[in-house]
């Protein structure tokens, strides 16, 4: 039924191809699950890969079309998305509007909050994981770190997130941390999609906790309760937070609420940092221009 | 939840459940009959090896096939709490073995072999991950005889991995009964039936109320189990249809409930019978 | 969400010891640990 019939990627655990479902002549992106580079059997990404991308159907969350077994390899049938983010922001060629991240902002916080809702948190948003169709609308990709919300006592790894797009929660080296941080992530993919360079881009964890709050301030107990505790607290270069004039400098196109926006996704305070929910309820998607259609986005 | 793998591929009515057990034990019976009549073609046997073989090597009826699932499931139970696994994990171990022997008899698989990778691959996918070398020495196994059977078990489990237990929605009902019930209820009694129901959730989930009912529905029938007055006071104030205005007479509630009392309790109480 | 939810979180009325002490301890706080998510999850866990 499916065809494999060009190697478009390679990753740590699995081989990408691109193909055809014979019965429709759909395009389609098939997964193979390296299975030997394993030891301990099936790799944990593809578990967590087929766990949760099972339970969710949603435009803006990648399709799971099939799996199969071939010559002892488990196979991930994948629609087809051609590009990604990533590949948009870098490529200077494009020219793309404010009404035009706003689309993507709209489409990825749409698929944020369905696993969201779905308990799930997806733990790596960046530009490469937020995939484009061929009609433009973003698909939230690669669950190999997705996990559900865990039972409130159970200890969490930090050590999640792809460095630039860490919440500030993790580079603290929290364990019971929450949907907050998929947020976070969101908000500096916002911000990069305004500078069309990354935002945060520290070269090691400690750099990046240094990059974070020289550009959005040093969190402190007042407006964070119980920073301080946090065994890393205490070597911190304490930055003042942005003001409103020199956020506006920075994102010199951004609105008022475009930066209202990215300052409740960016809140220092996980607590207080905004939800899925808060995001796509917020101003910035009321106010002109509306967002592009996608079909119509370079 | 009707978007959840779990409703989508492993829910059943009592027929239909029935229906592919029979299906399951037939298929391997025609495979058995087949390789006997090969084995039979393909050696000269004196008539006492034929008179034993007929005798002995006869399928086992769908009946016993349950009986030894059972029993095994029970094993499932036990090896996992003896490793000390969370709550979850022991329930995720348990539904992994029983859908395991759903689509593939035991006369295929000997489900002493299925134990062991039917736990390892539930600590995998509720991300509490345990190294096969780890789990072979707490379990007095060997990784081969776990990995073995990994991709199978995988496959049969159609690709299924997200289980909705009924723990989360108890302590769900821990809080809402707190709610409706506000200033009528014991809280310390509240957590005795908390703690009952917990574990009593655990032997229902060796049930068919698994294939059979929802979740929430399987947490308020060992509920019932536990105080059918509570519950049935809780469900009536929750769900009933009139509310009693102040001086007592009944009237019509406003907002109308997606939910049919009757059919509910009739529903949470066939569960109980089968849980029973 | 199309129908109206079958609960409301009242957080003031639950006595739940376990979460009460979790929520008051430092590292839960610092992790930006909620318990309305908790009962947002659990309810909807119950109520689906």
């Amino acid at each position: 039924e499916y065809t494999k019939e060009k190697k478009v990627g390679e990753g740590t655990y699995a081989v990408v191809y691109l193909g055809t479902k014979q019965s429709t002549g759909r395009q389609i992106a098939v997964k193979e699950i390296k299975t030997s580079e394993f030891k301990d059997g099936l790799d944990m990404s593809a578990i967590r890969e087929v766990k949760y991308l099972q339970e969710m159907q949603h435009d803006n969350v990648i399709e799971l079309i099939d799996i199969f077994m071939a010559y002892d390899n488990l196979n991930l049938v994948l629609e087809f998305l051609p590009t990604d983010l990533e590949v948009i922001i870098k490529d200077k060629s494009i020219l793309f509007t404010p009404a035009d991240i706003k689309s993507w902002m709209l489409m990825t916080l749409r698929g944020v909050h369905h696993c969201h809702r779905n308990f799930i948190l997806h733990r790596d948003l960046k530009p490469n994981n937020l995939l484009v169709s061929p009609d433009g609308i973003i698909k939230v990709a690669d669950f190999g770190l997705a996990r559900a919300i865990p039972a409130p006592h159970e200890n969490l790894t930090s050590n999640v997130v792809t460095r630039w797009y860490r919440a500030p929660e993790l580079l603290f080296g929290a364990r019971h941390y929450t949907s907050a941080i998929d947020i976070w992530s969101v908000g500096v993919i916002f911000a990069e999609l305004m500078l069309r360079i990354p935002y945060l881009p520290g070269q090691n964890d400690v750099d990046q906790m240094e990059v974070t709050f020289r550009a959005l301030g040093t969190p402190t107990d007042k407006d964070w309760p119980e920073v301080s505790s946090f065994n890393s607290y205490n070597k911190l270069q304490i930055y003042p937070p942005p003001s409103t004039f020199e956020l506006r400098k920075r994102f010199i196109a951004a609105s008022e609420n475009a930066l209202k926006f990215m300052s409740g996704m960016l809140t220092m305070n996980p607590v207080k940092r905004w939800s899925a929910i808060e995001c796509l309820e917020s101003e910035y998607f009321q106010e002109m221009p509306p967002p592009t259609n996608p079909s119509e986005i370079p | 939840y009707r978007h959840s793998s779990q409703y989508r591929f492993w829910s059943f009515s009592k027929e239909h459940l029935r229906e592919k057990r029979d299906m399951t034990n037939k298929l391997a019976v025609e495979t058995i009959e087949k390789d006997l009549f090969d084995f039979k073609a393909l050696n000269d046997l004196t008539p006492e090896e034929l008179n034993a073989l007929d005798t002995k090597a006869v399928p086992l009826t769908t009946e016993e096939e349950l009986k030894l699932i059972d029993f095994y499931a029970k094993k499932v139970q036990v090896i996992s709490q003896h490793l000390n696994l969370p709550t979850e994990i022991i329930a995720t171990s348990i539904s992994f073995f029983r859908k395991f022997f759903l689509e593939n008899s035991v006369m295929q698989f000997d489900p002493k072999n299925l134990v062991h990778t039917t736990v390892f691959l539930a600590c995998k996918a509720e991300n509490y991950f345990i190294s096969v070398d780890s789990f072979a020495k707490k379990a007095k196994s060997t990784r081969e005889s776990i990995l073995k059977y990994e991709f199978k078990l995988l496959e049969s489990l159609k690709f299924t991995l997200l289980i909705h237990h009924p723990y989360k929605p108890l302590h769900g009902f821990f809080l809402d009964i707190q709610n409706i019930l506000h200033g009528k209820v014991d809280l310390n009694y509240m957590g005795q039936i908390y703690d009952r129901t917990k574990k009593k959730i655990t032997q229902a989930l060796l049930t068919d109320a698994v294939y059979l009912y929802t979740p929430p529905q399987i947490t308020l029938a060992v509920l019932l189990i536990e105080d059918e007055p509570l519950i049935t006071k809780y469900l009536e104030l929750k769900f009933a249809d009139n509310d009693n205005d102040d001086n007592g007479n009944e009237v019509k509630r406003k907002k109308k409930n997606s939910i049919d009392l009757t059919v509910l309790l009739s529903v949470i109480k066939e569960c109980k019978d089968v849980i029973e | 969400d199309i129908e109206p939810r079958r609960f409301t979180i009242e957080e003031e009325l639950y006595d739940d010891p376990f979460l009460k002490d979790l929520q008051n301890k430092k590292e839960f706080i610092a992790s930006g640990f909620r318990t309305d998510y908790v009962y947002e999850r659990v309810l909807t866990e119950a109520f689906m």
